[in-house]
């Protein structure tokens, strides 16, 4: 069913944000 | 009354991998419906549902401080249920089967782990608590 989440991990921040995050 | 569901706006475009994911332009707003821990949360935007990456939104109000929880340095023991091979340089590759203790749960699913002296972002959904049943 839909409400499954996927069964791989979600991808990383992209990575423009995470220099802004880190 | 009717469920107030929290707007996020999405922080860059995202291309669905899965079915049951959402294609996302940066700037679209998407109701949360469920945040799973492991990253993916299941949202609305106008008409369509499916999965999106948390870590491709940001909250509308407050986009700067989101709900990250605190770190605990002390660390708690988790073991590994599936096997990763480290992509960026700040991932660790884990076997199955592995011991590490759980420093930061970060909403995006990479939790910050420890194993002896190397710490790295580890995927959640492949982590289950010491002493939590399968």
């Amino acid at each position: 069913s839909i409400k499954q989440p996927p069964k791989n991990p979600p991808p990383r921040p992209p990575v423009d944000v995470r220099r802004k995050r880190t | 009354g009717p469920i107030i569901l929290e707007t996020y706006r999405a922080i860059a475009d995202y291309s669905k991998c899965t079915k049951y994911e959402l294609d996302l332009q940066a700037g679209d707003h998407v109701e949360i419906v469920e945040k799973n821990d492991n990253g993916w949360w299941f949202c609305q935007c106008e008409s369509r549902r499916g999965w999106v990456p948390a870590s491709y939104l940001e909250p509308l109000e407050s986009p700067d401080e989101t709900e990250e929880p605190e770190p605990n340095y002390e660390g708690e023991l988790y073991i590994t249920t599936n096997s990763y091979t480290a992509v960026e340089d700040d991932e660790l590759t884990l076997e199955e089967g592995e011991t590490i203790e759980v420093i930061h749960k970060l909403l995006d699913g990479w939790w910050v782990v420890r194993k002896g002296e190397e710490t790295g972002h580890y995927p959640s959904m492949f982590l289950r608590a010491k002493g939590e049943k399968l």
